[in-house]
């Protein structure tokens, strides 16, 4: 699994 | 809102500006990312929203001839060093990833959850809570709180969407809230001006 996505969120 | 209330009223009355740095902390450690990454126009737009929003306010609040004196530095008395230490020592311990921005990130998250709280006791303080600063707490615990929603859908539909920190955060930060809201829907259901109990 992809531990580190980006950060889409605010 | 809050925008508002100060321009429109000349005033910040019961309004906290260790909360309002806090945010402008906040944003700043978060929206690092700005530098280097790009999700969509929305997005950057209000990441940079935030975080002029929030130095606006910060700037009326100290500098502003007018408005500064209606500050009550003497009522705002919630000590920044007990929510930045121990949100800067869990996020050099529990983060996804021991880097920088990662860790500044990380903290973020922790520091925006119990950013409220010099508000909270401020406002426990105030006598008259007028409306709009009442409502801008509201909207404020709303934002995170309308969130929930929006992770169990993502959590539904995507397969890799595992954001522990993030959830954890932002329910624990939501609930700081509860009772707020409470009596927030006492007062808004009787038509009444928000008092909070001593």
């Amino acid at each position: 699994a992809q531990l580190l996505q980006d950060h889409d969120e605010l | 809102v809050l925008l508002l209330k100060i321009r429109a009223t000349r005033s910040c009355r019961g309004i906290s500006l260790k909360t309002q740095e806090l945010y402008a902390l906040v944003f700043i450690c978060r929206y690092l990312d700005l530098f280097y990454s790009y999700i969509s126009l929305y997005n950057t737009v209000m990441k940079v929203t935030y975080l002029a929003t929030a130095f606006s306010i910060v700037r009326y609040m100290r500098f502003d001839k007018v408005v500064r004196q209606t500050y009550d530095k003497e009522q705002d008395t919630f000590r920044y060093i007990f929510l930045i230490a121990p949100c800067a020592l869990l996020a050099l311990v529990l983060n996804h990833r021991f880097s920088p921005t990662e860790v500044l990130w990380t903290f973020s998250i922790y520091l925006e959850a119990v950013a409220i709280l010099p508000q909270l006791v401020l406002m426990q303080r105030t006598q008259n809570i007028d409306n709009l600063t009442a409502n801008y707490v509201a909207l404020l615990g709303a934002y995170r709180g309308f969130y929930i929603l929006n992770w169990i859908y993502r959590f539904a539909t995507e397969k890799h969407y595992r954001q522990w920190i993030v959830w954890i955060s932002g329910v624990a930060q939501t609930a700081l809230y509860a009772d707020f809201f409470y009596y927030y829907a006492l007062c808004w259901k009787a038509n009444q001006r928000l008092q909070l109990p001593a």
